[in-house]
């Protein structure tokens, strides 16, 4: 038996406004300590992994694990149908075929209930080794977010570029070329603008601009970034929830 | 030119 209470319905919708784009369809995994899920986007070049524990939820109860195969554009209709403020239930029995979404408006003594089909869906789940990453950048999401947005206009590749005191953000193409140049800098009076950086090793890596741009729609999470890098691997990009996590991991492009 | 390497290349499946 689940049953998942979100106290704000819009917490479970910015999730998964997180990552629809770009994954269809997921399962989702529930334990006793939360909910995780897994997917690759069609082109295998996308990895995304979401953690919301149990502390994200104003009440969570799992007493068996139960999978959840979800897509997510049916899921994000029902999502809509409620309010933001409203709270959220999920509900499902141990070996389910639907999930119960329950939207609660207490104020006004208003139950909205609906009930979506789910899925068999086969999807290996990959094991995601702890790298030691050769660089770990914080930074406001927005500043990211714009960063990716302007370059990607210019260019279907993106590199990367960390030294030790800079972050750099190249593009060049047909149209022209853009570098966006940042540097860690630590700010006082509201720290989240912050812009940090270990960097243990320099990486210069390359990334395809369309999954960067599905990347920073998880912006809406968190009003800030971790993005940790290594040459030769995935690049991870990583949204922290107050209890959780949602992390892309991107393959870097080579040049031949 | 830049080629597009895959997750797979990275990741194997539990």
């Amino acid at each position: 038996m689940l049953e998942a209470k979100f106290e704000q319905a819009s917490l479970f919708k910015r999730i998964i406004d997180g990552f629809k784009d770009c994954v269809q369809l997921v399962n989702f995994q529930c334990k006793e300590d939360g909910i995780i899920a897994q997917a690759v986007d069609d082109s295998r070049v996308l990895l995304v992994s979401l953690e919301i524990g149990k502390d994200a939820f104003q009440e969570f109860r799992c007493d068996h694990p139960i999978t959840l195969g979800m897509d997510l554009n049916s899921l994000s209709k029902i999502l809509r149908c409620g309010n933001n403020t409203d709270s959220l239930t999920l509900i499902a029995d141990d070996t389910p075929d639907s999930l119960l979404l329950l939207f609660e408006d207490t104020k006004r003594e208003r139950i909205s209930e609906y009930s979506l089909k789910l899925m068999d869906i086969d999807a290996d789940f990959l094991k995601i080794e702890e790298l030691q990453y050769d660089t770990t950048i914080m930074m406001p999401s927005a500043d990211f977010s714009k960063t990716v947005r302007d370059l990607s206009q210019l260019s279907d590749s993106l590199n990367i570029l960390v030294t030790k005191e800079t972050i750099k953000f190249v593009t060049d193409g047909d149209i022209g070329s853009g570098s966006v140049i940042m540097k860690p800098f630590i700010d006082m009076e509201n720290p989240d603008e912050s812009i940090k950086l270990e960097m243990e090793q320099p990486v210069d890596l390359t990334f395809g601009s369309k999954y960067l741009l599905d990347i920073v729609k998880g912006s809406a999470l968190s009003n800030k970034i971790g993005i940790r890098l290594s040459s030769e691997a995935p690049a991870l990009f990583q949204f922290d929830l107050t209890s959780g996590f949602l992390q892309f991991f991107l393959a870097p492009k080579f040049s031949d | 030119n830049d080629r597009q390497s895959l997750i797979d290349k990275f990741y194997d499946d539990d």
